[in-house]
C-alpha cells in the first residue's frame, strides 16, 4: 500500500464529498473500486490503508493550526486555534460508506468496524505517546463524534446490530481510557458521556450494554483515584472531577438503576475521603420506588414492604475475597464457627504489604475489606430469609436485638464485632465505611447494615468506637446533598432512639462547635 | 488488590507504565485543548444540488432563520405551510431543513411510508387496526401526472392498508 | 464538603431525561437544540 497512492485516493474522495451533486451512487462506485483493489479485505493491507487515511485526515486538519499574527509572523494563539475538519469529516464519511456499501468479506460489518476502530485506537496511542504534551485530541474527537452520529441509532428495529456497533465503540474507548492515554482524557469523557453513545448503550438490548459502561466508568474513577485522595485538586483534575460529577448526575437522574446495580464496583474505586461523589452513587434508587421521608414522625421502617427485598447486585462481590483465598475460610467460619481460629488473625489478613501500602495511601486492602463486609452481610440476610418462620417474625428479628437475633445472625455479626475491637483506628474507619456503603434505598441490605451499624454502636465497649461510628455517619451527612435514604434513617434512629443514649455521649458535646454541628445536622434531618 | 485500584508497586499504572506525575502533566496539557462545542456540531449549511444563476437582486444565500428550530416550529398547518414542509422534505434532502420539516410533519400527524416514500395522514379513524397494520382513508402528498398536467398535490386514498413495517 | 450540585447547569427536577440536552461535561449550558440531527437513510432517495 503506497502512501502516495492512498493520498491520491483520499484526495479524490474529498473532492467527491465537496461536490454539490455527489450522490450515493458515486459513493458506491468509489467504495466498490476500493473493494476491487483489495483494500477492504480486513487484512494487513486494509489496516495499513486505514492507518494512512487516518494520518492524512488528522495531519490535514491540523495544518491550519498556526495562526498568523499581524505583521506576518506565525504564532500559537493563546486561545484554542482553529482546526478545519473537512478532511476528518470526509474520512469519517468514507468509513460510513464502506460499512454501508461494501459486500461482506468478513463475517459482519461490526467486525470491519472493530478493525477500523482498532486502527484508530493505535493511531491515537502512537500520536499521544510521540507528541506527549503537544498531542492534540480534537481531530480524533471529531472523527469519533461523526461515527457516533452516523453509525448508531435509537431505532428499536435494529437493536442487535446497534448493540454490536455500540460495544465496538465501548471496547475502543476502553483501550483509550485515561490511564492509557491521559492526554486524551477530556475528549474521552466527552465521548463516553455523549448523548449519541451513553444513553444508547444503556438503553439498547435489555441492559446488555451496562457491563460495558460500568467498565468505562470504573476506568475513569481508577484514573482519578490517587488525586481525589486530597481535598485540593489541580485545576485540570478539578475540571475532570466536575465533569465526572455532571455525568454521574445525568446517570442518577436518567439511569438510577444502573448506579444501583453496580454501586459496589464504583465504591471500590472511589477514595474513602471522596464523600460527595460516593453519596451521589449511593443515593440512587429505582425509579418506580417512592422513598418515605426519613423525617416522618413515627416512621415504621419495619413495616415497609421493600425491606424484605434484596437489591439486584451486578458487581463482583467476592472477587477480592477469592483473590486472597479468604472466601473459603469465611464460608467455613459461617458454617462452623465453634472452635475456629478464623477471627483471631483476620485483622492482619486485611493489611497490605508495606511497599504496596505506601502507593495505596493506606495500610489496608480496602477492596478486600469492602468485599468481606458485603459478602458476610449478604450471607447473613440470605440466612435470615431462609430461617424465617413467617414474615412478621423475621422483621422483628432484624429490628429488635434479642438472643434469638444473635443466634440467627450471630456468626456474621461476630465477624464485625471481632474486627471492630481488633482493628486499629484506620482499619476500624475503613470497616465502618464499608458498612455505611450499604446504607442506600429501602431494601433488605440497607435494613441489615443499618441494624449492624446501630448494634455495633450499642454493643461497643469503648466510647472511641461509638465516636468513630458517629463520625463515619456524620461526615456523609455534612457534605452537600444528596444523602442516601438509609444513611438518614440510621442517623435519625441513632439520635432519636433513647436506647442509644446518643446525647449523653461525651463526644457530642466535647466542644461548642461540635455541639452546634450535631444540632445543625439533627435539624436538617428533621 | 493494592487498596488503591489501578496502581502497582512503583506508583505507576500497570496498564500504561505511566506514573501519576506524568498522567497529571498530560492531563494539564489536554486542559488547553478541550473539545469545543463546535467540534460536535454538524454543518447545517444548505448546498443546492442543481444551482442555477438567478438575478443578483434575488437573495443568493439561504436566510439564517431557516437554520433555527423556532422558524419550523411556528410554520403553522395551513396548506401553504404544509406545502413548504413537503418542499423542504423532498427537495432539500440530507439537510437540517429536511430534518425539521419531517419533525413538523409528524407533529401534524403525518406519517412517512418507507416503501412509497410518501407522507400519509389519517383522513378519518382507521376502519381496521391490528398490531401489523391499519386500514382506512388517508390523505397523502404525491406528485401526479394526469392528462391535465402534473404537479404536487394532496389526494385521498380510500381503503389503504398502512403496514407498520413500513412506518418510519 | 463537596460542591453545590444544583449549580452545575443540570435541571435535576426535570421530568424529561437529562441526556437529551446534556451538552458536555465541561459546560453549564445545555446542548444547542438539534446540533446532532440525523437524517434516516429512508429520507434519501431520488
Amino acid at each position: 500500500v503506497d502512501p502516495n497512492q492512498v493520498a491520491v485516493l483520499f484526495s479524490e474522495w474529498c473532492q467527491m464529498c465537496n461536490h454539490v451533486s455527489a450522490s450515493d451512487a458515486a459513493y458506491t462506485r468509489f467504495v466498490t473500486q476500493l473493494q476491487q483493489d483489495g483494500l477492504l479485505k480486513g487484512d494487513d493491507i486494509s489496516e495499513r490503508f486505514f492507518r494512512i487515511l487516518t494520518e492524512l485526515a488528522v495531519t490535514h486538519s491540523l495544518v491550519s493550526e498556526q495562526i498568523v499574527a499581524p505583521g506576518g509572523s506565525s504564532q500559537q494563539s493563546p486561545q484554542q486555534p482553529h482546526i478545519s475538519y473537512f478532511s476528518i469529516d470526509s474520512y469519517a464519511k468514507l468509513v460510513v460508506m464502506v460499512l454501508k456499501y461494501s459486500v461482506e468479506i468478513t463475517p459482519n460489518k461490526a467486525s470491519i468496524l472493530s478493525k477500523i476502530l482498532s486502527v484508530t485506537v493505535r493511531s491515537i496511542q502512537k500520536d499521544a505517546e510521540e507528541k506527549k504534551a503537544s498531542f492534540n485530541p480534537r481531530p480524533y474527537f471529531r472523527l469519533f463524534i461523526n461515527w457516533l452520529y452516523d453509525l448508531t441509532t435509537t431505532d428499536g428495529h435494529h437493536d442487535s446490530s446497534n448493540f454490536q456497533v455500540l460495544t465496538a465503540f465501548a471496547n475502543a474507548f476502553h483501550m483509550l481510557q485515561p490511564l492509557r492515554v491521559p492526554a486524551w482524557s477530556f475528549a474521552w469523557l466527552e465521548l463516553v458521556s455523549h448523548r449519541s453513545f451513553m444513553p444508547k448503550l444503556l438503553m439498547c438490548n435489555s441492559q446488555k450494554g451496562w457491563p460495558f459502561f460500568q467498565r468505562l466508568l470504573v476506568a475513569l474513577l481508577k484514573f482519578m483515584e490517587p488525586y481525589l485522595r486530597n481535598a485540593e485538586l489541580p485545576e485540570a483534575m478539578d475540571l475532570l472531577y466536575k465533569g465526572t460529577m455532571r455525568v454521574l448526575l445525568v446517570l442518577l437522574h436518567d439511569f438510577p438503576e444502573f448506579l444501583c446495580d453496580y454501586h459496589f464496583s464504583f465504591c471500590d474505586v472511589i477514595p474513602s475521603s471522596c464523600i460527595q461523589m460516593r453519596n451521589v452513587i449511593l443515593s440512587a434508587f429505582p425509579r418506580n420506588m417512592r422513598l418515605p421521608d426519613p423525617s416522618t414522625p413515627n416512621l415504621k421502617i419495619d413495616l415497609l414492604a421493600e425491606i424484605s427485598i434484596a437489591p439486584r447486585i451486578m458487581s463482583d462481590v467476592d472477587g477480592a475475597l477469592k483473590s486472597k483465598q479468604l472466601k473459603t475460610e469465611v464460608d467455613e467460619y459461617l458454617k462452623r464457627p465453634e472452635g475456629s481460629s478464623f477471627l483471631s488473625d483476620l485483622n492482619q489478613k486485611l493489611l497490605l504489604p508495606q511497599n504496596e501500602a505506601s502507593v495505596a495511601g493506606t495500610r489496608y486492602n480496602v477492596p478486600l475489606i469492602n468485599s468481606l463486609v458485603f459478602y458476610v452481610g449478604i450471607q447473613a440476610v440470605q440466612q435470615l430469609q431462609l430461617n424465617k418462620a413467617n414474615p412478621s417474625a423475621s422483621v422483628q428479628q432484624i429490628n429488635h436485638i434479642s438472643p434469638m437475633d444473635i443466634f440467627q445472625i450471630g456468626t456474621a455479626t461476630d465477624i464485625f464485632r471481632s474486627l471492630i475491637t481488633s482493628l486499629d483506628t484506620e482499619g476500624r474507619y475503613l470497616l465502618l465505611n464499608a458498612i455505611a456503603n450499604q446504607l442506600r434505598y429501602p431494601n433488605s441490605h440497607t435494613h441489615y447494615y443499618s441494624f449492624i451499624t446501630l448494634y455495633l454502636f450499642s454493643e461497643a465497649t469503648q466510647e472511641i468506637t461509638q465516636e468513630q461510628i458517629t463520625r463515619v455517619l456524620l461526615e456523609r451527612l455534612i457534605v452537600n446533598r444528596p444523602h442516601p435514604w438509609g444513611l438518614l434513617i440510621t442517623f435519625i434512629e441513632l439520635i432519636k432512639n433513647p436506647r442509644y443514649n446518643f446525647w449523653s455521649r461525651s463526644f457530642t458535646h466535647c466542644a461548642p462547635e461540635i455541639e452546634k454541628l450535631f444540632e445543625s445536622v439533627a435539624r436538617s434531618c428533621g | 488488590d493494592l487498596g488503591a485500584i489501578g496502581d502497582n508497586l512503583t506508583g505507576t499504572s500497570a496498564s500504561s507504565g505511566h506514573d501519576q506525575l506524568y498522567n497529571l502533566q498530560m492531563l494539564e496539557a489536554a486542559f488547553h485543548k478541550l473539545p469545543q462545542p463546535k467540534d460536535s456540531e454538524r454543518a447545517k449549511t444548505y448546498i443546492p444540488r442543481h444551482p442555477a444563476v438567478t438575478p443578483a437582486s434575488y437573495p443568493q444565500v439561504q436566510p439564517s432563520i431557516v437554520s433555527h428550530p423556532s422558524f419550523w416550529e411556528r410554520i403553522g398547518s395551513d396548506t401553504l405551510a404544509t406545502d413548504m414542509l413537503f418542499f423542504a422534505f423532498y427537495y432539500q434532502q440530507n439537510t437540517y431543513q429536511q430534518y425539521m420539516a419531517a419533525r413538523e410533519l409528524k407533529k401534524q400527524s403525518w406519517r412517512f411510508h418507507r416503501r412509497y416514500n410518501t407522507w400519509f395522514q389519517r383522513h378519518v379513524e382507521p376502519q381496521v387496526t391490528t398490531d401489523e397494520y391499519e386500514r382506512g382513508s388517508y390523505v397523502y402528498f404525491d406528485f401526479h401526472v394526469t392528462e391535465d398536467g402534473s404537479g404536487w398535490c394532496q389526494r385521498i386514498k380510500n381503503d389503504f392498508t398502512f403496514e407498520y413495517n413500513f412506518l418510519e | 464538603l463537596g460542591i453545590d450540585l444544583t449549580a452545575l447547569g443540570l435541571n435535576l427536577n426535570s421530568p424529561d431525561n437529562l441526556y437529551k440536552t446534556f451538552g458536555s461535561p465541561w459546560s453549564n449550558d445545555p446542548a444547542k437544540g438539534d446540533t446532532d440531527f440525523r437524517i434516516p437513510a429512508c429520507y434519501l432517495f431520488d
